[in-house]
């Protein structure tokens, strides 16, 4: 469960714009 | 130049492009018990950009299954509830015929983006969380 969370995360992370 | 907190006023996608916007959006949503909306909107994003991507296959069917069990099976959950039935149908299906496709998430991310620009977007931008940052 914990690494379908991580993916998840890891997911969303990669679709925020990144620091300006 | 225009400070960036004008900016998220301009329109929900001027907020979305900004890390310090996204972070205020988020601590309005949690506040409404409804920051899953936004965690959603760019868990599909995401699984757009990986789809987009060559190979791992195992990964972007696990991604959409975790995608789907975090956020739409459950029919109570915030995400599920506005999303309309005849999508939820359709991911669902995706989902069980292994059936991976990167346009899968793309109607529930717009209905969901619909009720934020209706709804949430608005309520934020009047809000004490963002009223106080300016």
């Amino acid at each position: 469960i914990d690494s379908e969370d991580d993916l998840l995360q890891e997911c969303i992370s990669s679709a925020m714009p990144k620091k300006k | 130049p225009t400070p960036p907190y004008l900016k998220w006023a301009e329109s929900l996608h001027s907020l979305l492009d900004d890390q310090d916007g996204i972070h205020l959006f988020r601590t309005f949503l949690k506040q409404e018990e409804c920051a899953d909306v936004l965690d959603f909107w760019f868990a599909c994003s995401g699984f757009r950009k990986l789809e987009a991507s060559e190979g791992n296959e195992e990964k972007k069917l696990k991604l959409a299954k975790a995608i789907y069990k975090k956020y739409i099976l459950d029919n109570n959950g915030i995400v599920s509830r506005q999303i309309k039935p005849a999508t939820k149908s359709f991911i669902k299906d995706c989902v069980m015929r292994l059936h991976i496709d990167p346009a899968m998430f793309d109607q529930a991310q717009t209905e969901i983006q619909a009720v934020m620009e209706e709804n949430t977007y608005p309520l934020f931008l009047k809000s004490d969380v963002y009223l106080e940052y300016t």
